[in-house]
């Protein structure tokens, strides 16, 4: 709302320059710091079916892209792409009560499916479609 | 080696294991990955020959089809495979098995189990049979097409300029010693000259054989010229078990799940 008087502007501007260590709650991550290298996002991780020794019974493919997820969804989410609405309304109520309520979790946005092309046990040839299992994306939830 | 789990920025993940992995940590990791294939076991399949034959080929030929952006990869055993063989033969797929998978979980192809080439005397008729194991289908799965496959070479000696009639027939009963009762699935006209695949419709024939696999008493096929002269399907051109591997006989079923497969908690 419109500021009636610049004193309480004035103030919260007094407030904002100074360094605000009281304000500072247990939750409260310094966006600008390095912590931003741990805010939630995809890490690479390659599942190989030959490092597992199977390449004699599955013929394609020689293995996939697993994926994961890991890092930070801390305020203001802004920060991290993909967050679902409500994992802002998460942040704010973690905020508010920091030890009973966790902050929203980073999981993944996009799974995309694979095919496995393998033999069974009588040497009959078996082509299964598994959906959901490489982590295109990820995000706060 | 890389045993070792890396994060794809090749900086080690902290809680990662930093040593290669112990006999029984990879058991262990075999058994995570293959609860995720939604497999009991890691399957042992004989392929003494079996893994270059036709079968694979098409199945190959079907994965390819699927995962474009794994494409790369597959060609390179794609070509491995096909590098095995003199002749490169027509592409195995159809537009219509493109058409089955877009609707399937699950692809499976069957080795033909037995097939007697019954060269009885020339008044009764020759036939072959093949017989197709199919009760290794997981829990759930409904067979939405199924096809048989058979290989016609071009017949360019006795029977040159001839038209045959192929009939597929279903076995569905049979005493020893005598003929046995057939169903009639389709017949065909072919030329002599011909190549190629032949596929065959056995959609309901292999719901029946997965519903009630006593009734699976297998396929039969008869040749006869248009004058009624019954020929053995060798001479006919089809290639049988004793045929070049990647051309003999085999049976592909597409399957859709029934209900989805939830792994049970552990």
């Amino acid at each position: 709302s419109a500021n009636p008087n610049g004193k309480r502007r004035q103030q919260s501007r007094n407030r904002s320059s100074q360094p605000q260590e009281s304000s500072r709650g247990p939750g409260h991550t310094d966006y600008n710091s390095s912590d931003q290298k741990t805010a939630c996002r995809r890490h690479e991780l390659y599942v190989s079916f030959r490092e597992l020794s199977w390449q004699d019974w599955i013929i394609a493919p020689e293995g996939y892209a697993a994926n994961y997820c890991d890092g930070e969804c801390s305020f203001p989410l802004n920060a991290h792409m993909n967050a679902t609405n409500h994992a802002i309304v998460q942040t704010l109520v973690h905020l508010m009560n920091p030890d009973n309520v966790p902050k929203p979790c980073c999981a993944p946005t996009k799974l995309h499916a694979i095919s496995v092309l393998y033999f069974d046990d009588n040497s009959n040839v078996i082509l299964k479609k598994y959906k959901n299992m490489v982590v295109r994306a990820c995000g706060c939830h | 080696g890389s045993n070792y789990l890396f994060d794809g920025n090749n900086e080690v993940h902290p809680s990662f294991v930093h040593r290669r992995l112990r006999t029984h940590e990879k058991r262990e990791m075999q058994k995570e990955i293959l609860s995720i294939l939604g497999l009991p076991h890691r399957p042992r399949p004989h392929l003494s020959h079996g893994k270059y034959n036709s079968a694979p080929l098409f199945m190959m030929d079907l994965y390819n089809t699927i995962s474009n952006e794994e494409k790369n990869e597959v060609d390179g055993i794609l070509d491995q495979y096909k590098s095995m063989f003199t002749t490169q033969g027509p592409p195995l797929a159809t537009f219509q098995d493109s058409a089955f998978l877009n609707d399937a979980d699950m692809v499976m192809s069957f080795v033909n189990l037995v097939e007697y080439d019954r060269e009885l005397s020339p008044e009764r008729h020759h036939h072959k049979e093949f017989k197709f194991n199919l009760s290794q289908i997981p829990e759930g799965e409904a067979v939405t097409a199924a096809e048989f496959r058979i290989y016609k070479e071009c017949v360019s000696r006795s029977f040159r300029n001839e038209t045959f009639l192929l009939s597929v027939y279903q076995v569905v009963g049979g005493r020893p010693g005598r003929d046995a009762d057939l169903f009639l699935l389709e017949s065909r006209r072919l030329w002599a000259a011909e190549e190629g695949w032949l596929e065959f419709d056995i959609t309901a024939t292999s719901n029946v054989w997965v519903m009630s696999p006593d009734h699976n008493l297998g396929l039969q096929i008869s040749v006869e010229t248009l004058s009624g002269q019954s020929i053995s399907s060798k001479d006919a051109g089809l290639v049988g078990r004793d045929g070049a591997i990647e051309r003999q006989p085999f049976m592909v079923a597409f399957f859709k799940v029934g209900e989805v497969h939830v792994r049970s908690p552990r």
